[in-house]
């Protein structure tokens, strides 16, 4: 979690879900896209992240 | 309401979305830099998308617990009904645990199930988002590289870090049923 800007999962859940309109679990495709094509530095060393999705939605859940 | 609303909230497919919206965001901030940041992207985003939002810090292990009961309770005695809630969770945690400012821990299921459809007459058959920003383990995953051929065909140079990818990435989950239930 970085000091200033905060967590990189919330940050970019924000991002998404604030600027883009639709259905939660293709808002969350791209949470997961941009996730992991950032590259993250820790101690020196290249690190990966991604968040894991699991849904029981029984129908579309649109954000807008 | 406009007409792209109205039509997708009489959507069979999808849930109706033209009632009380509400948010829940319990974080724990203590020893957990940039906790207030990640709070008020939060109540930013919610103003955006219309929901209603509470916030609580620095919650011990039953902390948690009695705030989402009380978020539940209150959705019981509401007038109107509610279409979506969002709870959002941030804390220091383990697999399965978050962890209060006491240094106790509470199931993450003990949390879900108290919105479940069986025990939030409120929210049966309405949409629950959770969100958790917090640990499950301590493994780092250095990611791993993409080949060629999987990067669009792209050609990197020796001097050029190539992409790389999460290690748990591109798998879809599908259970026969939920953990701790039977399948048929």
């Amino acid at each position: 979690r970085h000091e200033e800007d905060g967590s990189f999962f919330i940050q970019t859940l924000v991002d998404v879900f604030t600027n883009n309109k639709g259905h939660i679990l293709d808002l969350l495709t791209e949470v997961t896209q941009r996730m992991a094509a950032a590259d993250l530095i820790e101690g020196g060393k290249p690190r990966k992240v991604n968040p894991e999705v699991q849904s029981t939605l029984r129908k579309l859940l649109y954000l807008r | 309401m406009s007409s792209e609303e109205s039509e997708q909230s009489t959507d069979l497919d999808a849930y109706d979305m033209s009632h009380a919206l509400l948010a829940l965001t319990l974080c724990n901030t203590k020893d957990r830099a940039g906790s207030e940041t990640d709070i008020k992207a939060l109540e930013q985003m919610y103003k955006a998308l219309g929901f209603q939002s509470t916030v609580k810090r620095n919650l011990t292990a039953k902390g948690f617990q009695e705030e989402l009961e009380k978020f539940r309770d209150d959705m019981e005695k509401m007038e109107d009904p509610v279409s979506c809630c969002f709870v959002v969770l941030m804390a220091h945690g383990e697999e399965g645990i978050l962890l209060g400012v006491d240094g106790k821990t509470i199931m993450l299921e003990e949390l879900f199930s108290m919105l479940t459809n069986k025990n939030s007459l409120a929210l049966r058959g309405k949409p629950k988002v959770f969100i958790v920003q917090a640990c499950r383990g301590e493994q780092k995953d250095p990611g791993e590289v993409v080949r060629p051929a999987e990067s669009g065909g792209n050609v990197f140079l020796s001097s050029e870090q190539p992409p790389k990818l999460p290690t748990y990435t591109d798998i879809l989950h599908v259970f026969a049923t939920v953990e701790g239930y039977i399948a048929y």
